[in-house]
């Protein structure tokens, strides 16, 4: 299983 | 009151089998500009954002925003009823806790009547900030879909390696090694064969596989897909620049005269190195 980042970290929560 | 009418239904189904499988909760969000959708996946992983302009559809009426949650795999088991050449209306009152789907066979003779109830999603919104990325592949959907479920059997993850003459997708696992390496193509009198690299520098990236066949999922919708991406960047930049996007246009089918009514775009990030 390959591992990846979180997108949420990659954009801002509006 | 919100009424959209779209004469090629099929367009919707095919939407639905493009994100189904990754994202089950979603909100349609439904302005007089059109219709859009944005969700993750379960995982926090990927994330989907679709749009329909108001002018892709026959007729188009949304007298106020609408917010139209709902569980997709309930709509795509209800447009699943609608033939590939039926027309498709979808309804909705104001404050309503349902929409109403009305699929049109094409001689007008059988008109189906179906209702979905909505839901109330507490989503999380994120906002995709406006990026102009280093390196923008495009190249046929299909080869694309046919790359991705190829290098499956070799590896969980592909190595995508771009320089301007061509590029290069590779995987590797415990049985071996596998690499396509597609060159950019001259211009093509089919523009739907073509391989294009736009490029300000090399690129070499690893995405997580089972993702981006997922994202496959929507090739019946283009006869094109275009990858964007951009080189990792130093420490302490903003990290958004390394978020991979993949992008499906949705066309009507008018043979003489298609153009575009929207799009169907995945953001994923390359893989953690080991």
């Amino acid at each position: 299983e390959v591992e990846q980042h979180f997108l949420s970290n990659y954009f801002s929560t509006s | 009151m919100f009424e959209a009418r779209l004469i090629q239904g099929s367009i919707l189904k095919k939407i639905l089998d493009a994100i189904k499988d990754l994202v089950t909760d979603a909100s349609w969000d439904c302005s007089p500009n059109g219709m859009s959708l944005q969700a993750m996946d379960t995982s926090h992983v990927s994330l989907v954002s679709v749009s329909l302009n108001s002018d892709g559809f026959d007729k188009y009426r949304c007298d106020r925003n609408l917010t139209l949650g709902m569980n997709l795999i309930s709509l795509s088991k209800i447009i699943k009823c609608a033939a590939n050449d039926d027309t498709i209306i979808i309804k909705a009152g104001d404050g309503g806790d349902k929409i109403t789907l009305l699929f049109e066979a094409q001689n007008e003779s059988e008109v189906a009547e179906y209702e979905i109830k909505l839901m109330n999603l507490d989503s999380e919104y994120l906002g995709i900030p406006d990026t102009t990325y280093n390196v923008t592949i495009k190249m046929p959907s299909n080869k694309f879909q046919r790359i991705c479920r190829d290098l499956s059997q070799i590896g969980d993850a592909v190595t995508i390696s771009c320089a301007k003459d061509g590029v290069r997708f590779g995987a590797a696992g415990d049985l071996g090694s596998g690499s396509i390496r597609l060159a950019q193509t001259a211009t093509s009198d089919k523009p739907e064969d073509s391989v294009t690299i736009s490029m300000q520098e090399a690129l070499c990236q690893s995405f997580a596989l089972k993702y981006l066949n997922h994202f496959a999922k929507a090739t019946p919708l283009s006869a094109q897909v275009t990858l964007s991406m951009s080189p990792d960047v130093p420490l302490g930049e903003p990290l958004l620049f390394n978020v991979c996007v993949v992008e499906y246009n949705i066309s009507d089918n008018d043979d003489e005269n298609p153009s575009t009514i929207g799009f169907i775009r995945y953001y994923l990030a390359p893989k953690i190195d080991d």
